[in-house]
């Protein structure tokens, strides 16, 4: 336990037009997105990185991340925006 | 809510066929998502008595879990959804014994902001007797989808992002948003985006402006493509006294059970009276009646004065019954000014401004023997003045973009009753073992179900209307005079409010289905503005999902949007004193209509409005005017005033703020 990165759920914003052409859905290319930056490799078992996607007001997945990979799913192309979880209150 | 419709005017006429609420506009195939707590589906403003069949464009659903069923959906619950994933990866699996992991409201804020919303009539709706009436949403025929947000550890970012999504997947045609965060830039605030990808696709989208009042630039959701809701009083209350033992009689309210009050303003009922704090400007944990903070060997058998702050205000009744006190005064302070807010406290309890608690104050600190009784009066109408802009309603001015004036406007948000959940007692605390169908809540997540509730009401007379259009009714429509014809009040000051208070005012529903002119803004328009932002073109993509979107640099400046509030700001270092700013009118009242121009003086600068008449010849027809401000002599703090286009019938009205 003591070796696990601390995650945290980011929202990523993804630009869905620029989705390769080897892809026939936007989940398959936001899931192998997410995946090539991944610092451990995922097991079997192991609790879905992706937590929601997005696909209507806005495009894109909540995914668990440690902040490397964040920063280094930032960096990739087709991605626009990467927004830390925040809390909200009722008011 | 069995006050608000009738101050609102939407019972006026009621029983003829000009009646809003008319057959013809029921709103049935109007359908409000509401972000919240969920909902009480029991409760009896959920009933479907009456509703036609839900329309087959609805792609929403009835989620099931602990405590919630299909069955619990019906032709007024449409939909019902849960969203935990993100609360659950930052706070641990949620328990799914002692919280209900499904759309059932155990908080109860969820279901209160719903009934607001549209709410079937319920008779005899009231709290422990007060507010006795008829209870119902501004929009009693439209229907309501749940989208459960928030959990007993708050509410997070990804969760509402896809409730959103999903809300405007399913065919919400309003979005109600009774939360918030903080303020950030618009492109690193996921709602937001969300909003403005809803906003695209004809969702109207309307926020509680939050309760940071009355501290200036306490704004949250101030996207101009978000309605922001700021809150003011009705004309109702809840008087309580408070006598002291040297006779003098202090006014307050109170939301006790009258059959149980144990306190009589008779002399053998005087209770001594004790006041923790030392009387310093500051008040102290004892004074505030934090936990912890009451001896109980000074407090027992005796009325203990509260001041308001940093712990909930039922909290501190609480408190206070813990350590044998028989009755609360809770004081007003300097934040809250003379503002009385009613909550349902476990003991007797009286709330009171600020004066007045500084005087019982004095009284306690300079007799030695001091008493006092309570006595509460029930529930009274016609308070005058009102609406009042409550003093914890969010302030201007915008921090994002002075040029956009907010909050939009104000709706009723103080001491406003509606549906409950079975879960709770009315003061939310724990201890609390009372079960009420209604309770009586205060905050802008009330008064932004009000606003949401009207504008389903206007989307059900005007289908073709926009997100921006129903905005621009609700705002050029809205009221900035009292019931006693003066200019609105901020209960902080007592003092006349500012658009920074109010906006553009009170919403003022009956003229909103009939604003003669429209301020429209597409998607397009608001992008542009987004382009005068100073944002990068990764941070611009953000709001263009649709690659076709970009930049045409159609707007000279922020305030060229054309928004039905007008704020000019003149730069720092103005080489010139010279401001124009550029407007759209759409007529949508009668195709042939003469508008003229009437302005507000300003002691700062000249205002001249170009061309000074309108002259509509058809329905829908698109007139452009530009208005000009001339510095006369530089103001220290910004000027307020505003614009009006009449045309004999219409007023459309917009509040005008030049900044230097």
């Amino acid at each position: 336990a003591d070796t696990q990165i601390a995650k945290k759920t980011y929202i990523v914003q993804m630009d869905k037009s620029a989705m390769p052409n080897s892809f026939t859905n936007h989940l398959d290319w936001y899931s192998s997105k997410v995946k090539s930056v991944l610092l451990e490799p995922e097991n079997e078992g192991d609790e879905d990185r992706i937590i929601y996607n997005y696909q209507t007001a806005f495009h894109g997945v909540a995914v668990q991340l440690s902040q490397e990979e964040a920063e280094r799913l930032e960096e990739e192309d087709g991605v626009v925006a990467i927004f830390p979880e925040t809390k909200y209150q009722l008011h | 809510t069995t006050r608000s419709p009738m101050f609102l005017g939407l019972e006026s006429g009621y029983s003829t066929n000009n009646n809003v609420w008319g057959h013809k506009i029921l709103g049935h195939d109007v359908i409000v998502g509401v972000l919240d707590t969920g909902i009480w589906p029991e409760s009896e403003s959920f009933n479907d008595m009456g509703m036609t069949p839900v329309p087959s464009r609805w792609k929403g659903k009835c989620e099931t879990g602990r405590g919630f069923e299909e069955r619990h959906c019906n032709k007024k619950i449409v939909g019902a959804r849960v969203f935990y994933q993100g609360y659950e990866a930052a706070t641990g699996k949620i328990n799914g014994q002692t919280e209900f992991k499904s759309a059932r409201d155990q908080d109860g804020h969820g279901t209160h902001t719903a009934a607001t919303v549209a709410g079937s009539p319920v008779r005899g709706a009231n709290l422990q007797n007060y507010a006795n009436g008829t209870a119902r949403g501004m929009s009693p025929g439209a229907r309501i989808a749940a989208y459960k947000v928030c959990w007993t550890g708050g509410c997070f970012s990804s969760d509402i992002l896809s409730a959103v999504d999903r809300a405007v997947a399913d065919g919400v045609n309003v979005l109600s948003i009774s939360l918030g965060g903080g303020v950030s830039s618009y492109y690193r605030d996921s709602l937001s985006i969300a909003a403005f990808g809803a906003m695209e696709m004809g969702v109207f989208v309307s926020c509680s402006a939050g309760n940071g009042g009355p501290d200036p630039v306490s704004l949250t959701n101030v996207s101009p493509w978000i309605t922001t809701v700021g809150a003011s009083t009705m004309d109702r209350d809840f008087p309580a006294i408070v006598k002291l033992g040297n006779g003098r009689i202090m006014n307050g309210v109170s939301l006790y059970k009258e059959e149980r009050m144990l306190l009589k303003n008779s002399k053998q009922e005087n209770y001594p009276i004790v006041y923790m704090g030392s009387n310093s400007s500051s008040p102290e944990p004892s004074s505030l009646c934090l936990e912890g903070t009451l001896d109980r060997h000074i407090v027992a058998g005796k009325i203990v004065i509260c001041d308001r702050g940093i712990s909930p205000r039922v909290q501190k009744g609480q408190v206070v019954k813990e350590a044998g006190g028989v009755g609360m005064i809770l004081s007003n302070t300097a934040n809250n000014g003379e503002e009385l807010v009613a909550d349902c406290h476990l003991l007797p309890a009286v709330a009171i401004g600020e004066t007045e608690g500084k005087a019982i104050k004095r009284y306690v600190s300079t007799s030695p023997n001091a008493t006092a009784s309570l006595a509460f009066l029930g529930t009274r109408l016609g308070i005058r003045p009102s609406p009042v802009v409550a003093a914890f309603s969010s302030r201007g001015p915008n921090f994002l973009t002075l040029e956009i004036l907010k909050p939009d406007l104000v709706a009723p948000g103080v001491n406003i009753l509606a549906a409950w959940t079975g879960n709770l007692g009315p003061s939310s605390l724990p201890t609390d073992h009372r079960r009420v169908k209604f309770n009586i809540l205060s905050g802008t997540s009330m008064s932004c179900p009000h606003v949401s509730g009207i504008a389903a009401l206007l989307k059900a007379r005007h289908p073709d209307w926009s997100p921006a259009t129903i905005k621009s009714a609700l705002m050029t429509t809205a009221y900035v005079h009292d019931n006693t014809r003066k200019s609105l009040k901020d209960a902080s000051t007592d003092a006349p409010s500012s658009p920074f208070d109010h906006g553009a005012g009170h919403i003022d529903p009956i003229r909103a289905l009939d604003p003669g002119l429209v301020y429209d803004i597409e998607a397009q328009d608001y992008f542009e503005f987004l382009c005068t932002q100073n944002l990068t073109p990764l941070q611009l993509k953000v709001f263009s999902k649709h690659s076709n979107r970009s930049c045409k640099h159609s707007l000279a400046s922020p305030g060229d949007l054309n928004y039905p509030a007008i704020s000019a700001v003149f730069p720092e270092k103005a080489s010139t004193a010279v401001l124009t700013l550029h407007r759209t009118v759409t007529n949508v009242g009668p195709p042939v209509s003469n508008y003229h121009a009437m302005v507000s003086p300003f002691k700062g600068a000249s205002v001249h409005v170009e061309p000074q008449s309108l002259n509509f010849t058809r329905k829908y027809q698109k007139l452009s005017y530009k208005i000009t401000f001339t510095t006369i002599s530089k103001q220290p703090v910004p000027e307020f005033g505003g614009l009006v286009w009449k045309d004999g019938v219409h007023r459309v009205r917009s509040p005008i703020v030049i900044t230097w």
